[in-house]
């Protein structure tokens, strides 16, 4: 990449606020917690189905890459179990996720946990 | 990630924040780019929680994932989540310990989208995500609404190891968070601790405005390719404003 190397020198930037972009370029859906949680994020899941698809795959490789496989395996294989201490919302709330986008369950689940993952 | 909470002078409370993810996650030789940085930019979303079509919470998601990362709770609080690494109680043993079956952790994701949906207070959120025991460690940055109400509490599994409280009489009128514990230096080839501090300062609390926040988290390195969105919140007036963000050549990859 084009970029120098540390430390890094570049002056307090000004005037950028507000960028070009607005706010409300980002979609913004309701999640009606009234709503039984299967079908909370149904529209959402539905309309940004290839995204996620595309996003997990990647991070499906990526999980691969540094655990041989085994992690994949073990979300496939013991998934009720890995859910069972979930909590109850939130298992319902992916399954309603998974359904939408047609995503299988697992890759949902690892997904929602990736973020603690890619710490360690 | 950097995450900021800052008081002006008249006791107004301002929480910004980059967001920050796809480190070492595949870099993209043609184009200078990190692989799952890229992916996840079209899933932003802004979630608007209603309960009896009312806003609850308002959080910046990335659909399909349920938990929250950036959130405010109008008139409440607002809580951000940056990434904390740690050789000595890692996530790893958190998680080998869920999978095996030792279910007293909570995943950080699902333990922020409770405390958004069922605490009302800063102090209460702020003693709750002190409390929990945890899968791995992290940061929590937490803001509110009134004088002092701005915190940054690093998380191991079990316990809270450092409180940095907002303190505007003494002098510490911003807290601000990296991905480096704030009494250890930062990786010299990752120093956004730096450059953002610098800026705060030259900014002053006086100027301590949303827009000028926006400033410092767009000055490179702070803002860099890792760099997914920014946010902006003030709790008080309900304001969440979320911006996609693309750093333009030169730019560093973190």
């Amino acid at each position: 990449g084009d970029f120098p190397p540390p430390p890094y020198s570049e002056t307090c930037r000004q005037g950028l606020y507000p960028p070009k972009e607005k706010p409300t370029d980002i979609a913004t859906y309701e999640v009606n917690l009234d709503l039984p949680p299967a079908k909370r994020w149904a529209q959402l899941a539905a309309d940004k189905a290839a995204e996620m698809k595309d996003l997990i795959s990647v991070i499906k490789k990526l999980v691969n890459s540094f655990s041989g496989g085994l992690i994949i395996d073990l979300v496939d294989k013991d998934l009720p179990k890995l859910l069972s201490g979930l909590p109850a919302d939130s298992v319902a709330e992916m399954q309603g996720i998974a359904q939408a986008a047609n995503i299988p369950l697992g890759e949902i689940f690892l997904y929602n946990v990736f973020y603690e993952f890619n710490a360690f | 990630c950097t995450s900021i909470v800052a008081e002006t002078p008249s006791g107004e409370i301002h929480h910004a924040r980059d967001m920050d993810f796809g480190l070492l996650m595949g870099w993209d030789t043609q184009n200078d780019t990190w692989l799952l940085t890229e992916k996840l930019r079209p899933l932003i979303v802004t979630g608007d929680f209603t309960r009896n079509n009312q806003t609850i919470f308002k959080a910046v998601s990335f659909a399909g994932y349920i938990g929250v990362l950036t959130g405010m709770k109008p008139q409440k609080f607002s809580l951000t989540v940056n990434e904390r690494y740690s050789v000595k109680g890692s996530g790893l043993s958190g998680i080998l310990k869920w999978i095996l079956g030792q279910r007293t952790g909570s995943w950080m994701g699902f333990l922020t989208r409770d405390v958004f949906e069922n605490v009302d207070t800063y102090a209460e959120a702020k003693a709750v995500l002190s409390s929990k025991l945890l899968i791995g460690p992290i940061y929590f940055i937490i803001g509110g609404v009134n004088s002092g109400e701005g915190a940054v509490l690093s998380r191991s599994i079990e316990k809270t190891i450092d409180t940095h409280d907002l303190d505007a009489k003494n002098g510490t009128w911003f807290v601000l968070e990296t991905n480096y514990d704030r009494w250890k230096a930062p990786l010299f080839i990752d120093d956004r601790r730096t450059p953002a501090t610098r800026c705060m300062n030259e900014m002053g609390a006086a100027n301590a405005t949303l827009a000028n926040l926006f400033n410092v988290l767009n000055t490179k390195p702070v803002l860099n390719k890792l760099t997914v969105y920014t946010s902006l919140m003030n709790v008080k007036a309900g304001i969440l404003e979320t911006y996609i963000r693309f750093c333009a050549d030169p730019c560093w990859p973190w």
